[in-house]
C-alpha cells in the first residue's frame, strides 16, 4: 500500500521573500524510512 | 497394477518439479533484488521497463484474489497459536511486537493484528505548527514540487502519471481557485475564471505559482510526497497537518501489487489501483492525501466515514467509470482533524 501526499505550500523567489515569509522545505530524503508523527518538512 | 505404479510416481514426481521450479524462481528473484540493491548503492536509478509478467498480472482476477486473501486471514486462530503465527509474521516482515497496543493472544486473526494499533506514545508527533508529518510508517519513494504545468509524479525514471489522474477532478476548489486567481499582481486577464466547469487542477496547474499584491503574503507552490508501507509497517493512516477534510473520492480499480518491481513494470499503478482520495485545505491552502491499495491490502477504512466500503466484489471492471464522490457536511468545512488524528486503516484482502 501506499500514500500520496499533495499539497499547497510557501515558496519565495528571492531573499527578500524569505525574508518575510520562509519558504516550504522537505526534511527527507528519497528511501529514507519514516515514522508516523516525523516531519517531512517544514 | 501399471495405471497405479504410473500414479505413484507422477505425484511425487510433480511435486519435486514444482518444488525445483519455485526454487529456481526465488533464487533467479532474489538474484534480480541483488543487482537492483547493487545499481541503487552505485546512484543508478530504476528504469521503467515493462515486462510479460505485468501483462500476466492484467489477466489475473487480483481483486477476486485479495479478497480472498482476506477470507483466509481473518481465520481466527486458537488462542494458543497466535503468538507463533505473529512471531513469525514480525520475523519475516520486520515489525517491531513491543509496539503492539494489546498482548498479542488477543488479536484473533491475523486481518486483526495486521492493523493493530500501537503503544500510547509509540509515535510522537512533531508539534512544531509549520511542519507537515508522515501520515504513515514507510518508506519515502518520491517528493517534491510540481512545477511542470502538466503535474505529473515520476513513478520511477521513464514513466510519471498526472496528479489529476491520482486524485481525480476537483469540484469545489473553483472558488479558491478564483481567489487565487484574483491575487495575480500581473493584471492579466483570467480566461479560465468564466470555465467553470474546469476542475482546480485545470486552472491551478496552468499557473500553479501565484504573487499575491500584497507582498506579506507569500507565494504557493505544489508539493507531493509519496510513501511505500512495507507489509511490516503499521498500517494505519493519520493526519499530516491540521486541516478540514472537505470531499472524499473513491476509485475502484485493480488491484496490482506496489511493491518496487511492479512499479518499475505497471504502467499508470498509482492511477488505476483502487484508491480513497480525501481533500480538503490547511492554513497553507489545498491538501489532498490519496490511500492507494494493493493485492494483499486491498481494503481502506475510513474512520471518519466508516460505512464506506472498499474492495467489493463487481461484475465487471470499468476504469474509465467517475469515482464516488462525497461532500463532507458543513459545507465549506467538512470534516475539521487535527496533526496526529487517524483517519484510515489499510485492511488485508
Amino acid at each position: 500500500s501506499t500514500v500520496v501526499l499533495v499539497f499547497q505550500a510557501p515558496i519565495s523567489k528571492s531573499p527578500k521573500d524569505k525574508a518575510l515569509s520562509p519558504e516550504f522545505r522537505f526534511c527527507i530524503r528519497r528511501g529514507d524510512r519514516i515514522q508516523m508523527g516525523q516531519a517531512l518538512g517544514r | 497394477s501399471s495405471s497405479s505404479q504410473g500414479n505413484s510416481f507422477l505425484v511425487p514426481g510433480a511435486t519435486v518439479a514444482t518444488i525445483a521450479m519455485l526454487g529456481v524462481l526465488h533464487a533467479r528473484r532474489l538474484y534480480d533484488d541483488k543487482k537492483v540493491e547493487e545499481a541503487k548503492e552505485k546512484g543508478i536509478e530504476l528504469e521503467f521497463q515493462p515486462d510479460a509478467k505485468a501483462t500476466f498480472l492484467r489477466l489475473l482476477p487480483l481483486r477476486s484474489i485479495s479478497r480472498l486473501w482476506g477470507f483466509l486471514t481473518s481465520v481466527e486462530f486458537p488462542l494458543w497459536l497466535r503468538p507463533h503465527v505473529y512471531r513469525a509474521w514480525a520475523r519475516a516482515f520486520h515489525s517491531n511486537l513491543e509496539e503492539a497496543a494489546m498482548p498479542l493472544e488477543e488479536y484473533a486473526s491475523l486481518r486483526q493484528f495486521f492493523v493493530r494499533t500501537l503503544k500510547e506514545g509509540s509515535r510522537p508527533i512533531d508539534s512544531d505548527s509549520c511542519c507537515l508529518v508522515s501520515p504513515v510508517d514507510g518508506t519515502i519513494l518520491r517528493f517534491g514540487e510540481l512545477k511542470e504545468a502538466g503535474a505529473m509524479i515520476e513513478q520511477v525514471k521513464g514513466f510519471s502519471y498526472s496528479v489529476s489522474s491520482l486524485l481525480g477532478a476537483s469540484s469545489f476548489l473553483p472558488m479558491i481557485a478564483a481567489d487565487d486567481m484574483q491575487e495575480e499582481s500581473n493584471g492579466q486577464e483570467n480566461t479560465q475564471r468564466d470555465e467553470s466547469k474546469k476542475s482546480w487542477w485545470t486552472i491551478s496547474l496552468a499557473s500553479p505559482k501565484v504573487r499575491d499584491p500584497v507582498p506579506t503574503r507569500p507565494m504557493k507552490g505544489l508539493f507531493y510526497c509519496v510513501i511505500y508501507l512495507k507489509p511490516g509497517d503499521y498500517h494505519r493512516v493519520h493526519s499530516p497537518v491540521k486541516w478540514n477534510v472537505l470531499v472524499r473520492r473513491h476509485f475502484s480499480g485493480r488491484l496490482f501489487p506496489l511493491n518496487e518491481r511492479a512499479t518499475k513494470t505497471i504502467r499508470n499503478l498509482y492511477v488505476e489501483n483502487e484508491r480513497v482520495v480525501l481533500e480538503g485545505q490547511w492554513q497553507e491552502g489545498f491538501m489532498a492525501m490519496a490511500a492507494i491499495g494493493a493485492t494483499n491490502i486491498g481494503s481502506i477504512e475510513l474512520f471518519i466515514e466508516p460505512a464506506l466500503r472498499t474492495n467489493r466484489p463487481r461484475k465487471k471492471l470499468l476504469h474509465s467509470e467517475p469515482p464516488e464522490e462525497r461532500e463532507y457536511e458543513p459545507k465549506g468545512i467538512g470534516v475539521m482533524l487535527k496533526k496526529g488524528d487517524e483517519v484510515a486503516a489499510f485492511n488485508m484482502g
